[in-house]
């Protein structure tokens, strides 16, 4: 996936 | 999202909750280990980074990321100035002894040589995963310095635990629901962070049963 769906966790 | 990370969330919400009204309540911060707010804090300013960079309105989802972010950053450094300042003195510090520096330099060493992309980013956000793997190592040691737990900061512990067993329920899920794949990092830091939990679990179920306090050995 791109970076903002890699990042969606806390 | 799915029902386990949205209720790992809540549980983490919980844990901040509980750990402040023990303060509180108490007008003390005996038992509760400085060392390891000050380690959450560092994961927190670390990992969310991304807050200058990310439009909270983006999404319903990054709109909640970035009320829960501002939430455990907030809330972490109003636990530390508690404990530094209004409950100073009640602050358990000859036992609160873990060497920290050590895990931030090994986290550090660890993010260099591990990390999903060779960008500033990438790294300080891989720096972040590793730090809460071992972040409660001190509160872990400082509770087993003293040996009795207060009801409320063994609940706090629990909380903080399940809650990241709570995420790999959601890892799980979403590699089969939505074929996430390339997530090994977190999910190698995750599991290590849940397994240090493992022996506290252990002796806060027996506790529970029991219907005692906490007592560890």
């Amino acid at each position: 996936g791109d970076d903002s769906e890699e990042k969606d966790e806390l | 999202m799915n029902i386990f990370r949205l209720a790992a969330d809540v549980l983490h919400v919980v844990s901040i909750f509980l750990l402040l009204l023990k303060i509180k309540t108490s007008h003390s911060c005996a038992g509760i280990s400085l060392k390891t707010q000050f380690l959450y804090m560092i994961v927190f300013s670390t990992r969310y980074l991304d807050l200058f960079f990310t439009k909270p309105w983006h999404s319903a989802l990054t709109f909640y990321n970035t009320i829960m972010k501002i939430l455990f950053l907030s809330s972490s450094a109003y636990t530390i100035y508690l404990i530094r300042n209004r409950y100073k003195h009640t602050y358990d510090k000859v036992h609160d002894t873990f060497r920290i520096h050590y895990l931030i330099a090994g986290s550090a060493v660890l993010a260099l040589v591990f990390h999903i992309r060779l960008t500033p980013f990438e790294i300080i956000w891989a720096f972040s995963v590793f730090l809460e793997a071992v972040a409660i190592m001190p509160q872990l040691l400082l509770l087993q310095e003293t040996g009795q737990v207060e009801n409320i900061t063994s609940h706090y512990i629990f909380c903080l635990g399940s809650y990241r067993a709570l995420y790999i329920c959601n890892w799980i899920w979403r590699y089969f629901m939505e074929h996430r794949r390339n997530q090994w990092l977190a999910w190698a830091c995750g599991t290590v962070q849940t397994l240090l939990y493992a022996d506290f679990f252990y002796y806060y179920i027996l506790s529970q049963r029991q219907g005692k306090k906490l007592r560890l050995p």
